[in-house]
């Protein structure tokens, strides 16, 4: 399944990032804590450390919790891209927080992490991640040039 | 000699796009 693959490869990339939280599968990133803290290094100045204080970190037992955080986390990921990018995502589909938090969707997952990427790719600091991209097997870099050609299709 | 350009191979298209995403101006 393409979808998942992306999901998979992204967390391959993800995995590149010093995080404080568990990062290494869907279910680590179901709570969106570990996403928030790469959306904190890849763009400090947007995703501030108010921003991430209001990533709750402890207690994520019901699922609901976890999907706070991501609604949290798509927002200012949307509102990123209107206001530093002056950009919309016209046609690309919204991942569902629901599936993420509670069932750690990987299909899901991947178009959330399809979104955190474009943040990566477009910072101030986005020679250094697609530097990474490139230094990784032929095969993940394969999958994210394709994650990166849909968004680039549905921004407008 | 038969052997594929840099930029036919998945590699050389690997590298020509990223390099075009890092020379596309920031923000």
């Amino acid at each position: 399944n393409e979808r998942e693959q992306i999901c998979y490869s992204l967390i391959t990339w993800l995995e590149t990032f010093p995080l404080q939280s568990p990062h290494s599968s869907p279910s680590d990133l179901s709570d969106g804590v570990a996403i928030a803290q790469a959306l904190s290094l890849i763009a400090p100045n947007f995703f501030t450390q108010p921003w991430l204080a209001k990533i709750k970190s402890e207690d994520l037992s019901n699922w609901r919790l976890k999907v706070t955080n991501l609604k949290k986390i798509l927002k200012g990921i949307l509102e990123y891209n209107l206001e530093y990018l002056g950009v919309t995502m016209q046609g690309f589909q919204m991942p569902d927080v629901n599936a993420i938090g509670e069932h750690s969707d990987a299909q899901e997952l991947g178009r959330l992490l399809q979104l955190v990427l474009n943040v990566a790719i477009n910072c101030d600091n986005k020679q250094e991640y697609i530097q990474t991209i490139m230094s990784m097997e032929e095969d993940v870099q394969q999958i994210i040039k394709n994650a990166i050609q849909e968004l680039m299709t549905k921004e407008a | 000699d038969g052997k594929p350009q840099a930029g036919n191979t998945t590699e050389g298209m690997l590298a020509n796009f990223f390099n075009s995403l890092l020379s596309k101006t920031p923000g």
